[in-house]
């Protein structure tokens, strides 16, 4: 564990943490997207299959069963609860996302670290986490103006994978053996994607007006 | 070392 990796974990949990705010606080889930939410869901589901089987550390498990409960908590509210599910923008939140399904399915399959079940769908996992904020970011643009939680939403999200480059780099220079060509690469691209909504979180925040991305 | 012991990340 290194600084980097530990602060990207704080602000990935602080991103689920605003969401859960801005779902339980509001009892809205106005501007957020419900296919991004279901994306997420399955990227933990595929990605710790280990978790019984590989005990790494407390915080390691505790960490991963807080994104598996909560990303579902997440879905099945914004599916279920009648109150919150009114608000869901389901005209608005297009986006076909079941091509990324398949196309980072396709992926694992092409590359991987070993053609095995656990590797094969740790690699879609990543891949699909890399483009899961397009359905977001896509209903952020149509949406016009973007809430405050549900700005520093995605901000803590595109945030935590910058700090894990970081971590990469770091453990790259600290570590002898350590080579993650798949993660590092998926999260360049996938912190590439925020680039445009950084810029106008950062405009917004300097002039201190309202969020709005550009349709 | 396998690749298992690399997936100590979330």
């Amino acid at each position: 564990m290194n600084i980097f990796r530990f602060a990207g974990d704080m602000m990935h949990l602080t991103s689920i943490l605003v969401l859960l705010l801005k779902i339980y606080a509001t009892k809205s889930c106005s501007g957020i997207s419900l296919k991004t939410q279901e994306l997420y869901a399955l990227v933990f589901l595929a990605r710790y299959l280990d978790l019984f089987t590989d005990f790494i550390s407390v915080y390691n498990t505790i960490m991963k069963l807080v994104f598996i409960v909560s990303s579902t908590a997440i879905v099945w509210c914004m599916k279920r609860d009648r109150v919150v599910r009114r608000s869901y923008d389901k005209q608005l939140d297009t986006f076909r996302h079941y091509f990324l399904l398949a196309a980072s399915f396709a992926l694992a399959l092409l590359v991987n670290e070993k053609f095995t079940f656990q590797e094969i769908f740790w690699a879609f996992s990543i891949y699909l986490e890399a483009v899961a904020i397009l359905p977001q970011l896509v209903l952020l643009q149509r949406s016009g103006n973007v809430d405050n939680l549900t700005g520093q939403y995605v901000f803590f999200l595109g945030a935590y994978r910058a700090f894990y480059i970081l971590n990469w780099i770091y453990r790259y220079f600290t570590e002898t053996h350590f080579s993650r060509w798949i993660a590092c690469i998926s999260g360049l691209v996938q912190t590439a994607l925020y680039a445009d909504f950084f810029y106008y979180y950062y405009i917004s925040w300097k002039n201190n007006t309202k969020l709005k991305l550009p349709a | 070392s396998s690749t298992n012991e690399l997936k100590d990340e979330l």
